[in-house]
């Protein structure tokens, strides 16, 4: 499942991280690619700079396998494929290659072992999200509940149909999910208001609320369900897995 | 003067439209030059998807002239040159073409009206962003006080660095801005605190305060500053083109 919006700043990388780390608690087996040249959620799940040695970027590019680079985590269950800003150079680098589009599809039979593969993409549409696109089964849009954000939206809706229609005709959409979602906000509700009229059951009944433990976390180097369980930020996200684990088995 | 960081959602829009409409009402004739596909920068000022007929895409490629790209805007000695999706191409059509770095220095000859040109960047440090890097004379950077923004940082230095070198000597650091500065958030101030001890005058004293008003304004297709003007926001905003001016004076 690919977690894409080319809208920065939307909690692509905190919904990643926060996700996988709720699956993997209730015992799925999950790996999580960080496709951000950003390393965020690398950091995030206290991956240091050293520990990078190989990364998805060498994957990429076949100098390694994808379990070379992919390491475990200090959540039980959760494995990482880190990245850091060497991935940047990937999209020049790949520019000439046969296939660009399809590296990380490759890798596809490298993640058999997992039941749940979270792409966590840069906030842009270019190789790299086009990559994890066409890798995943599904996409999942975070949202946030603000006007610059929405109106990317249908740019990004565009997108994913186009990759179906060249590249990936199976490739469906996981859901949208409401974040930083602040109730004293009239724009916000009115925006959420509009996103479930227009989108239907699309929307994960599931949103996540602004909550500053979110943004506590990863400056420990931990998920905020193992900084903080019993905060809102860490609660919405076990629902979010539970309501992610239920319309996995409704299909 | 190239508003940058490729970390996304830290306010580069936002610093762009505000800090290029409060410098017009100094009296400055100013240009806004929207270098991000997704156009937020376009919409916050107004600029409809039927009036972007020839955007800033068209004089990087060299199909119009950078004054044929641009066009008045609601503001009174404000100009913008718009962008939409189609930018996002340009990435890869410029990709075999000489000096494609240096597309929008190109372009400068036909900046002289302006005394100020402000350029809105995307969350990247790709080609568009370069571009922006080599083709100004100063660099601004909006940092949100969160970890992940100023994890971030210390890549962007690097890269302004490496343009430093390798392609334009003379471009400086204009500034780091604080953005969406909430003072009841212990680790915001914390990184406030930790930022300004770090880059002492490098940072300005003008910081910006999280304000509703700022992502409202973006809905009516008007800056903040003629949307609100007495809000939090535009008072800041006002304050950072007054510290700006005295910069460049004081140079
Ligand atoms: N629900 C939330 N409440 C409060 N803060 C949040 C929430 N979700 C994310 N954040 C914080 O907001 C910032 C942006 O979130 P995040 O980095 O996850 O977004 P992103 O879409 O991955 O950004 P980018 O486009 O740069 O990849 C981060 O500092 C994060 O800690
Ligand atoms: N000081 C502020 N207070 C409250 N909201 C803000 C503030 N500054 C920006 N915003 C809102 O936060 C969101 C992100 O800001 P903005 O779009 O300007 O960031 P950006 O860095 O340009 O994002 P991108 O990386 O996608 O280009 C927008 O919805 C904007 O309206
Ligand atoms: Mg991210
Ligand atoms: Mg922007």
């Amino acid at each position: 499942m690919a977690v894409a919006n080319q809208k920065g700043g939307v909690g692509k990388t905190t919904t990643a991280i926060n996700l996988a780390t709720a699956l993997a608690a209730c015992g799925e087996r999950v790996l999580l690619i960080d496709l951000d040249p950003q390393g965020n959620a690398s950091t995030g799940l206290g991956i240091s700079n050293k520990q990078r040695g190989l990364t998805i970027y060498h994957a990429l590019l076949g100098q390694a396998t994808l379990a070379q680079a992919t390491q475990p985590t200090a959540v039980p269950g959760l494995h990482i494929s880190p990245s850091n800003p060497d991935l940047a150079a990937a999209e020049v680098e790949l520019i000439d290659q046969p296939q660009r589009e399809q590296r990380l599809a490759r890798l596809r039979g490298d993640m058999q072992n997992y039941q749940t593969v979270v792409i966590d993409c840069p906030p842009s549409l270019g190789l790299l999200t086009l990559n994890a696109l066409i890798a995943s089964d599904s996409v999942l849009i975070p949202l946030q509940a603000e006007f610059f954000a929405l109106e990317g939206l249908s740019q990004l809706l565009r997108t994913i149909e186009r990759v179906q229609k060249t590249y990936h005709p199976a490739l469906k959409l996981e859901g949208i999910v409401l974040t930083m979602l602040d109730r004293r906000n009239r724009i916000s509700m009115q925006i959420e208001q509009d996103v479930r009229q227009h989108f239907a059951d699309k929307v994960y009944s599931t949103s996540v609320p602004r909550n500053v433990r979110l943004s506590e976390a990863p400056s420990h180097g931990r998920p905020a369900l193992v900084y903080d369980v019993n905060c809102a930020g860490s609660q919405s996200y076990i629902q979010l897995a539970k309501e992610y684990l239920q319309r996995q088995r409704g299909q």
